[in-house]
């Protein structure tokens, strides 16, 4: 185990549907940045997010669709974001989030 | 190489 301060106590599993053209959330940090874990630093009015109500700035997304970001580099993180948010297969998105500090 | 500034890294989707 590393010294993270993520536990299961903090974490949130969030359905966003894709009920909007935008997902409306910004993301900074990734792998090998000292933003490790991607975190939220934008959630724009009228996207999908937003419009989900319970993403919040400053949550970490852990995983998506399932798919852990940990030791992802950011340009990877975004590839995986923009995928999820673009398939047909999928009418939403689980974000697995958590709250720091 | 050094780790790069986050702040340089922000994606909007």
């Amino acid at each position: 185990q590393t010294s993270s301060p993520i536990s299961a106590l903090n974490t949130a599993l969030v359905r966003v549907v894709k009920n909007s053209n935008t997902l409306g959330i910004a993301i900074e940090g990734g792998a090998n940045t000292r933003q490790p874990l991607p975190r939220i630093v934008t959630i724009q009015k009228g996207g999908s997010a937003h419009n989900c109500g319970q993403l919040k700035v400053g949550q970490v997304i852990l995983e998506v669709n399932g798919i852990s970001l940990r030791g992802q580099e950011h340009e990877e993180v975004a590839r995986i974001i923009a995928e999820a948010f673009k398939t047909k297969e999928k009418d939403h998105i689980d974000f697995l989030v958590a709250e720091l500090g | 190489s050094p780790p790069k500034d986050y702040e340089d890294e922000v994606t909007f989707f």
